[in-house]
């Protein structure tokens, strides 16, 4: 897949959902 | 269990809608399904009666998503004593709506040359899932952003014995597309999208856990009520 610079944005989504 | 098509899309086995001793001998049962791109109603209607069955027609009621048979009932023959016969009858979702209770309530009257019979059935949302409900990951960070956490619906899945790729192909052939999936301290956390027949969009964090059956799933939707209904569609398709 492209690297649209999203992929950082998802990590942090999933870091902040696990860590709130 | 339920009978795959080719889709692979997940289909609820049939269930008796109007017993025989209600409705003058006719026994309906029947399911729903989407299969490429169109909602279709599989219905058996078996005579147990004691003269013939004819001149069959079905309407519905108003109904939440606008759920309206898009052909006319077409039996090819009368229904003799004890004989049972199989239609498929596709469905439009632009016919007249009203919020039912619950939500997935499809009232139905069916016809025939000997009465007019009246009965409930409840449909799987995952039928108003849309072919082209992968959304933009630009879009699905935004609006999960967007949707206040009172949306957020939080519902345990047991006894899931997949992994996170079994279950993003399973979901997938029922419309629900993971768009991103990260690994944190060991969870696998999928992040998916699916759309409505409507437009209503319901976004989606689906946690697992290797090793444990016990997935947790997330939903955001500006619709919050549709979150119970997603949830039951989630587990029929996991658990099949």
């Amino acid at each position: 897949e492209i690297d649209d610079g999203l992929d950082e944005a998802f990590s942090r989504l999933a870091e902040s959902r696990n860590n709130p | 269990s339920g009978v795959g098509m080719p889709t692979g899309s997940y289909v609820l086995p049939k269930t008796v809608w109007l017993p025989a001793m209600k409705a003058k001998g006719l026994e309906i049962s029947g399911t729903f399904a989407r299969r490429m791109g169109t909602i279709q109603m599989d219905v058996t209607f078996t005579n147990k009666a004691m003269q013939i069955m004819t001149d069959f027609a079905i309407q519905f009621n108003r109904n939440s998503f606008g759920l309206s048979p898009a052909a006319p009932l077409q039996l090819a023959t009368p229904l003799s004593p004890n004989q049972t016969i199989e239609v498929s009858l596709p469905l439009s979702t632009v016919g007249p709506v009203m919020k039912m209770d619950p939500l997935n309530n499809l009232q139905v009257a069916v016809k025939n040359n000997i009465d007019v019979f009246y009965f409930s059935s409840l449909y799987p949302i995952n039928i108003l899932f849309v072919e082209d409900g992968k959304m933009e990951r630009q879009v699905f960070l935004a609006t999960w952003k967007d949707i206040p956490s009172d949306n957020e619906a939080q519902f345990q899945i047991k006894d899931c014995h997949l992994n996170s790729d079994a279950v993003s192909n399973k979901l997938q052939s029922n419309n629900i597309f993971t768009i991103a999936k990260r690994n944190v301290e060991g969870q696998d956390m999928l992040y998916q999208s699916m759309k409505l027949t409507n437009g209503i969009w319901i976004l989606a964090e689906l946690r697992i856990q290797p090793g444990s059956p016990n997935f947790t799933l997330s939903l955001k939707c500006r619709a919050p009520e549709i979150a119970q209904f997603v949830l039951q569609s989630y587990e029929a398709m996991l658990k099949n």
